[in-house]
């Protein structure tokens, strides 16, 4: 499952 | 969290303290380009919105406000406090020609067409060039204060360790951000030139100056 992943990171 | 995404931000943060501290110490912001602060300050503002809106870990929360607190605080220090030594002649990059390019393309490519997710592609876009007015100003003086450099080399650090970061959660979370990669990439390739000169200079002792 290709997601977002940026949201988490600062 | 990864050791990768640790590393990066602890550098990202080094980065930051030092700036602050070096305008703060020697109470000069020379051959500091105040337009990359600017957009820096402007990446963070529209990054952390969701500040308020949703908490995901204290650390975040934390590294957050730390991170808009120095940069304002930055701002400030060049603009306000120490502006008599800012170096206005040489800090002129058109940073129209980031601005607009940045919006029309966070407006065109996107994950989701809504305000905050805009706001947050702009904030990816606009990091990646952010540090080009402050490239161009070196290249025009022709040097840069070693301090200075050691500023450079930790944000640039910084968002290559999110390259691996972001290999490491492909990899093991099977997560996968292309708009955050692409502008990456790109953030990271405009600093090689300086990590050469860093590496090939600075290190070995010798101020960083221009034609190498």
């Amino acid at each position: 499952s290709l997601h977002r992943a940026a949201k988490d990171e600062l | 969290m990864n050791i990768f995404r640790l590393t990066g931000d602890l550098s990202h943060l080094a980065a930051i303290i030092i700036l602050l501290l070096k305008i703060w110490k020697t109470r000069s912001c020379a051959g500091i380009s105040g337009k990359s602060q600017i957009l820096f300050a402007l990446v963070f503002t529209t990054r952390y919105l969701d500040l308020f809106s949703s908490f995901i870990s204290l650390y975040n929360t934390v590294m957050k406000v730390i991170y808009i607190m120095c940069a304002y605080a930055t701002v400030y220090l060049i603009y306000g406090k120490f502006k008599a030594t800012y170096d206005g002649n040489h800090d002129t990059f058109r940073v129209e020609f980031l601005l607009i390019p940045v919006v029309l393309l966070a407006v065109l490519i996107n994950h989701a067409f809504a305000p905050m997710e805009i706001l947050w592609t702009f904030s990816i876009y606009l990091e990646s060039v952010a540090i080009l007015p402050q490239l161009f100003m070196i290249s025009k003086t022709g040097e840069a204060e070693t301090i200075t450099t050691h500023y450079l080399f930790f944000l640039g650090l910084y968002r290559t360790l999110y390259l691996f970061n972001w290999i490491w959660r492909f990899y093991f979370e099977g997560f996968f951000d292309l708009i955050a990669v692409v502008a990456g990439l790109v953030q990271t390739i405009l600093y090689c030139d300086f990590f050469y000169l860093y590496i090939t200079k600075v290190l070995k002792g010798k101020k960083l100056s221009l034609p190498a």
